[in-house]
């Protein structure tokens, strides 16, 4: 455990509770991609089957029981408990072109040909781009709350700090596991033209808003 | 491909 895997861990904790929260407190999901948020859903559960075959420490156990409870919650609030404000039309990307790829290319490119590894490989691709759902919606409505943004910038910024992690764990253990830092880059680039966004606009008090 | 690794990372 290092300082950049540790704030990652925490970044991504407080983008999940940022957007529980805000569901929760607003009683509305609109603007929220319910599709990326099955999809995060669909990653936590394919990666921690590892909870029911292996204890690495009581940290990793709470926070992977945390990340894939909350996942669930996120998902029961908007298409259950808020419906009526789901915003389906926005959300209109076809994840199948995600999944299905993403699903062929964990079975051809894995550590281990095994049903646990393949699933853990899956979920790395898929977390990768899970998000291209939010950012399709954001693109569509031209707009996002400001709220929105900050667990967008959370969540991108939970994978930056893993690439920090994962060149701090190369120089001084010599750990190194490809798929996941490939994946990690790709992550990280799709967020970078939101990053932007967030720096010059969010951050100087304007609402996050994309020319016509 | 290279065995699997424990997965200490989440």
């Amino acid at each position: 455990m290092n300082v950049f895997r540790l704030t990652g861990d925490l970044s991504h904790l407080a983008a999940i509770i940022i957007l529980l929260l805000k569901i929760w407190k607003s009683r509305s999901c609109a603007g929220i991609s319910g599709k990326s948020q099955i999809l995060f859903a669909l990653v936590f559960t394919t990666r921690y089957l590892d909870l029911l075959t292996s204890f690495i420490s009581l940290y990793n156990t709470s926070m992977k029981i945390i990340y894939v409870g909350c996942a669930y919650a996120t998902v029961y609030l908007i298409y259950a408990k808020f419906r009526a404000t789901y915003d389906g039309n926005h959300d209109t990307f076809r994840v199948e072109f995600l999944v299905v790829p993403v699903g062929g290319l964990a079975f051809l490119v894995n550590h281990d040909f095994s049903p646990l590894e393949i699933l853990w490989t899956f979920s790395i691709y898929l977390e990768s781009v899970a998000i291209l759902p939010q950012l399709f919606m954001i693109s569509k409505t031209g707009e996002a709350e400001t709220i929105t943004t900050h667990y967008l910038f959370c969540l991108g910024v939970y994978r930056a700090l893993y690439l920090f992690n994962w060149i701090w764990r190369f120089y001084f253990e010599g750990f190194f596991d490809m798929i996941a830092i490939v994946a990690g880059v790709v992550q990280t680039i799709l967020y970078c033209d939101f990053f932007y966004l967030y720096i010059t606009k969010v951050l100087k008090g304007k609402k996050l808003s994309l020319p016509a | 491909d290279d065995d699997a690794v424990p997965k200490d990372e989440l």
